[in-house]
Formats: C-alpha cells, structure tokens, sequence
C-alpha cells in the first residue's frame, strides 16, 4: 500500500457525520474521507449501546483498539483457531449422570470478558467481535480502525462484514457538501447494510448448516427490522466468571494488595 | 549469509499427494494446505497455497480469509461459487469451469458446491499464514458464540441455536452434501 498523501493546511476537530439508529443503540461514524483521517490511514467509529443492548457480531478489514468511554458489559472476540473454553458445568454434569434429554441446556464458547470504563481492547483485523451492555447506564465505546495496516490488503476504505442483523433504513446526518463530496468520490454509503448470510443462496445455507430454509432465511435477516444494535430481552446469559473473579480481577486486586 | 540460507532451502513440496491432506472427509473430500511453517521459504515470498478436491455435490464451507487474498484456479470439474462482500453484497454467483481463476479478496466469505463431477482446485494465498474463518462446522465462529448471542441475533429459540452451532458435529471445512435430510425442521 502506498503511503497517504498529506497534504493538511489546517486541523480541526471533527465531529462524527453519520449517525445509524438501530433498535437498542446507535453507531456514529466520523467521516473516513476527511483528509486528516485519510493522513493518518484510520477510521473512527463511536458506538452507544443502552441497557442490555447487544452489538451484534461483525469484523472489520483493520486491526482496531476499542475504549470503553463509560458503562459495563461484556465482550465476544471470536479468534480462528483458538478453542471454546467456556463450559458449562451442569452441562457435564448432566452428561455424567446421562440424563442426554435435557442436553439442549448444554453450551460452550470461547472466552467471554467483562468491560469497564477505561478499558481498552485490541482486536486484530478480521477477528469477529460483539458486545453487550448488561449495566444501568449507556455503554459507549469508541473505536478506531487502522486502515492502513499491512494486515489490510484491501483499500483503505474501512469495511465492515456483519455477522447478523441487517440495517435496512438508515440515519444520516451528512451536510448537504459532504454528502455531493462523497457521492462525487463513489461512496456507497445509503446502501442498505445486510448481514453476509444474505448474500448466500437460502438452499446452499441450509445445506451448509444443515438446518431447515426456514432457519437459513433468519439467518439472512431480510425482515429483520432491529438494526444491528438488538435489545435483548430478559438480558443476557452466558457461560462465564462469576462478576469480578475473572483472571485480570484476580490479578489487579493482588497488584493492588502487594 | 543470505545465499547460505536461501541457498540450501526446501523449495518444492507436493500437495496433491492425498496422505498429505489436512481436512479430509471420507465422502467429503479434503483439502491441503502448505504454508510458511511446512515450506519456510514462503515467509520470504509473504505466500501461501492450497489445494482441495470436492466430491459430487459436497461444500467448501462458507469461510472468509482474514489476512489474504486468495486466488483460485480450477485443475478439475466445476462448482457453483458464491462470494459476498461488506454490507451482505453478493459480487459473484456462478460456476467454475476447469482453466478458469477466481479472485476472492481479503475478508470477502465464498461458499463453494462441487457439480457432480466433483471439484478439484488449487488456490494461491497473499499470505505466508493465511488464516481461513469457516462459518459453519467444528471451528465456525458460530459455535464460539453463546447460544444465547445466536438466538437474539437471528430471533431463533434455543433449539434451532443449538442446531445451527451443533448439526456439522466435528465436520470442519469439507461438509459431506445430503445433510438437510437429517433436519428436524
């Protein structure tokens, strides 16, 4: 990738220019295309997500640092290769007694970590990542996007792949100027965001997960209203430490005492 | 020092010999891949290769490279590929034909069916690791979600949460065809 061209005369502060609404929360967007953004090769994007509000998982084409502004909650890094090591505990238990019946109980996952304010995660290129809001206030994080990594081979457009969710309507709050810039730079910006499901033939997807088309089309989430922020009903469970007993706890509080 | 270590390389290595296989699947098919920790000498050409062969009707699984472009050149048979990009846009949908090559860019998630000739491929990596993201099967981002991330992400029940991580059991990559069959709708 060549280097960007800078060619600033002034620095301003900026503002984010694109505000996308979804059922529980909003994403803003700072404009990529700003010639001070372009200089640097990043992308910012700020997320707020309200009480028990899920971001639904997605990857993006650069590695990203993401800081938790304010609120509590709980995050997903998906890492290829790496194993589900959250188990359930009453799922082996189950097994051992052989009650197979109630196996619909049973789940694993990767490893799952509880945020705060004042931390920051750093997330890989290509890594899939959600987060959940599971505190009484807004949780909002800001996170910037390195575009213009070498672990991006594309352009230095950032690019976001929804794992879930669609967003069929969006909010914009382009200027009048910056919108018939961006329209003259072949931005797609208003075009609806579907999740990658959605691009697959429903058939195939079904044959792939060997689930019913039924399933195959929620997948897709063509009447998926909801955005990609989603309010989660009765709140989220999920196999993991109990609230403060996880290992970077454990290891702050003996820091602490020592 | 450089031609003493260039000099006495490894420079060659077969990937189509299928004992070599890394995902092999009786009905399925199998798939090699050499990368810079079999073959050092690609960590200096930053590339990476694969070859797959495709039974009639079986899947490539629905993946994503996350560090690589990869282009693919088909030595045998056809499929019908899908690829889809950001914003869920699909940007090819067709069949593959024997000499024919295919860019898929970085990040961009394919899913390919092998026609009933089945489907032999090799695929060129701009990566020395180039790092494949299956979505479905034993190593699927999918089954490293809670169920419960599924079921509000997709408004499905529990049920078919655990399907959609569950149902390809240790199948990962290769997915043998005839699988929906097996569903419970």
């Amino acid at each position: 990738q060549g280097q960007s061209q800078c060619r600033i005369e002034n620095i301003n502060a900026q503002e984010p220019n694109r505000r996308v609404e979804s059922e529980a929360g909003v994403v803003e967007f700072w404009d990529q295309n700003n010639e001070q953004f372009e200089c640097a090769g990043v992308a910012p994007t700020r997320y707020i997500i309200q009480p028990n509000g899920l971001l639904l998982p997605f990857f993006v084409n650069a590695p990203r640092l993401v800081y938790i502004v304010q609120g509590r909650g709980m995050s997903g890094a998906l890492i290829p290769g790496c194993p589900e090591t959250f188990h359930s505990i009453r799922q082996s238990a189950q097994l051992r007694a052989g009650r197979s019946q109630q196996q619909g109980a049973r789940d694993q996952h990767q490893k799952i970590r509880s945020i705060r304010q004042g931390d920051i995660l750093a997330l890989p290129a290509g890594v899939t990542h959600w987060l959940y809001n599971e505190g009484e206030t807004p949780l909002v994080a800001v996170s910037l996007h390195d575009t213009s990594s070498n672990a991006n081979q594309l352009d230095r457009n950032l690019r976001r792949f929804q794992l879930a969710g669609s967003q069929q309507t969006q909010t914009t709050s382009y200027q009048q100027r910056q919108q018939q810039r961006q329209q003259v730079r072949g931005q797609q910006q208003d075009i609806p965001e579907n999740n990658i499901f959605n691009g697959f033939n429903v058939e195939t997807l079904a044959e792939a997960f060997g689930v019913s088309t039924e399933t195959a089309r929620k997948l897709q989430g063509q009447n998926d209203q909801r955005g990609n922020i989603v309010f989660v009903e009765g709140g989220l469970r999920a196999i993991r430490p109990q609230q403060g007993e996880d290992e970077e706890e454990r290891e702050q509080r003996y820091r602490t005492a020592n | 020092g450089v031609e003493e270590t260039i000099c006495s390389m490894r420079l060659k290595q077969n990937i189509a010999n299928p004992t070599r296989a890394d995902i092999y699947s009786e009905k399925g098919g199998r798939i090699t891949t050499l990368n810079s920790q079999k073959l050092p000498i690609l960590n200096f050409l930053q590339m990476s290769a694969e070859r797959g062969v495709l039974y009639q009707n079986a899947l490539h699984a629905p993946h994503w490279h996350s560090n690589a472009h990869s282009v693919i050149y088909v030595t045998r048979g056809s499929c019908r590929c899908q690829i889809v990009g950001n914003q869920g846009r699909q940007v090819f949908d067709g069949q593959l034909n024997q000499g024919q090559m295919l860019v898929v860019p970085q990040n961009f998630a394919v899913v390919k069916q092998a026609g009933n000739e089945g489907f032999e491929w090799v695929s060129f990596k701009t990566n020395d690791n180039a790092m494949a993201i299956p979505l479905v099967g034993k190593t699927s981002v999918l089954r490293a979600m809670p169920v419960d991330v599924l079921m509000n992400a997709y408004q499905i029940s529990r049920e078919e949460a655990q399907r959609l991580k569950y149902n390809r059991q240790e199948e990962t990559m290769v997915l043998t065809p005839g699988s929906r069959s097996q569903v419970r709708a």
